[in-house]
């Protein structure tokens, strides 16, 4: 067990600092065990440091440089053990257009092996969809599937 | 394995049938605020055996049940079912799966494998290993994704552990 | 002291009404004293009922939803008691661009007796400003006031 | 009264003197993810007196210094000045007030009142009754906005005080 969990752990983190520096063009983060000397007992500590800027306190990181953070950390998890579908509830939500950019180019790739259903209001975001389905309240209060776009 | 398809009927703002049918690839839901997004996040979730209406941002499990608008009268239950593709990932000879739950206003529940009632263990027992239950990191929200960052690095462990 | 309250709570509770029904094109809202007799003991619960929905939770609303409805009771506030100056962070974020034309218009109305410092990254906010400041970090880690902005 | 303008220097990712002219009207912040906007909110907070390291995202006052970049060594001093124009809302003489903050990598601290060295408890006598203060509901952000609809009742009364 604590063979399986070192395993992930590493290749999880290298994934975590590749995707890091995808998504932050530059940069560097990793994750760290600490708290104990026992892999099994240990919490995880993460740090972020992007391009120019010196190693502080990932608490200190704007909005989108934590939720582009999170999504690195979320995909490295995916390239080691791709979920069957992933489904996005508006994580975009706190992200410039150049940060949408390299989210939709990650989120592309990683669709060819898991089914990504991602809720959004940004139109980058969607261009980047294979389908598009539309949700509307004409009548109030109740939900109906109005438009089902398909690329191709 | 892949998701197939999501039918509503009954659960939260979704008084009629809907059916989404899902594809290998990007799926986007969209539309303006309030209209039944996230519901569909919830009814996933809900599906898989979610047990705290806290995290569905209800009250009272009874909450997720269609209680009716100014043009419709509230319904008496909430029914999801989720279909997923088995390529050979889950330990049962079908090639399709349908995982069903309905909530009774009057409290009384089910769960259903295939259309057959089942206990919510069995549910879990199937999908175990997979990835998915309605705890997963793969179902991801933004308040959740900027938890990950300033949770403590016990409950940070927590995720990389699912996935080992 | 509790005349005081008394009369503050209902004021702003009869603009939190109005408000959130232009800011919803309709529905009811309020807010209600609870958990003690005494006015100075008692706690502020609120409702929010959007048009055409039934009265539930204000839990069970959507993030927009929920957004728009805070909006309507801090400038409930404001409408009350203006403050000299307001700065809001990235409120609009889970605004669609109907609620975010809606928001704008009663910004720039109570723009007229309270200063605004609004930062965003909605293209229609930015248009409502009088004034548009941009902050670059060209050099990492640097942040420098590039553009100023003026309409007319 | 107004907020005429805000100078920050050495202040978080302002190593060099920054000065904000802010008109009536409505002044939008625009840039970047992490070019520093929320930065300039943070300042505000600070210059009006801020105790909390952590509302400030930091874990100790003295993270609000700029620490350096690749091309820039850190700083040995925060500074923040705010001025605010007076139409007799302020209990002074003077038509602008200007409030300054500084803080010394070592751990002393500076509050200004017009360039003259003062307590905190000065600019908070000052701005009393106003609403302006580091915990004002004019300060707001999406986390702070979304809190104030899933607050106790107690926590929300707090709000309607402040303005009563
Ligand atoms: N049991 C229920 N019966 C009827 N309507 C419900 C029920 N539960 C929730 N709703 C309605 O669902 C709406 C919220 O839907 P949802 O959260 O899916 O919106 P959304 O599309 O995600 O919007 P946003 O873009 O703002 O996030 C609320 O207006 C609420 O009134
Ligand atoms: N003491 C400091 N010295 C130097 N840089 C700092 C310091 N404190 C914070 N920063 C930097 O400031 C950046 C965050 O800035 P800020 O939160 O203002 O961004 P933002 O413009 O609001 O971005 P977003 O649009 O993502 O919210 C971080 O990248 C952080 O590295
Ligand atoms: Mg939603
Ligand atoms: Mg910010």
């Amino acid at each position: 067990a604590q063979e399986r969990f070192v395993q992930a752990f590493e290749a999880i983190n290298a994934n975590f600092q590749a995707l890091f520096a995808r998504l932050f063009e530059g940069g560097r983060a990793g994750l760290c065990l600490v708290e104990s000397e026992d892999p099994l007992e240990a919490g995880i500590e993460l740090q972020a440091q992007p391009r120019g800027k010196r190693l502080q306190a990932v608490s200190l990181l704007s909005g989108g440089e934590k939720a582009l953070t999170g999504l690195a950390l979320l995909f490295a998890i995916f390239y080691f053990r791709p979920s069957p579908f992933c489904l996005l509830d508006e994580v975009d939500a706190p992200l410039d257009d150049a940060n949408i950019d390299r989210f939709v180019r990650v989120l592309r790739e990683l669709s060819a092996q898991t089914q990504f259903i991602v809720i959004t209001h940004n139109r980058k975001t969607m261009e980047a969809a294979d389908v598009l389905y539309g949700i509307t309240m004409d009548e109030p209060g109740l939900s109906r599937l109005v438009s089902v776009t398909l690329k191709d | 394995m892949h998701l197939q398809s999501v039918a509503l009927h009954g659960f939260k703002s979704f008084a009629d049938k809907t059916v989404l049918t899902l594809r290998p690839g990007v799926t986007a839901i969209v539309g303006p605020n309030g209209c039944g997004k996230s519901n569909v996040a919830d009814a996933i979730r809900w599906a898989l055996g979610e047990q705290s209406p806290k995290t569905l941002r209800g009250q009272r499990m009874e909450d997720v049940i269609f209680h009716g608008s100014v043009s419709r009268r509230p319904l008496g239950l909430a029914e999801v079912s989720l279909v997923f593709t088995n390529d050979g990932d889950l330990a049962v000879p079908w090639s399709e799966v349908m995982v069903g739950r309905r909530l009774y206003r009057d409290g009384e529940s089910e769960y259903l494998l295939n259309r057959t009632a089942c206990r919510l263990k069995d549910i879990h027992d199937l999908f175990l290993g997979t990835g998915v239950n309605p705890k997963a990191y793969a179902l991801m929200e933004q308040e959740r994704l900027a938890h990950l960052l300033t949770a403590r690095p016990i409950d940070r462990r927590v995720f990389i552990e699912e996935a080992a």
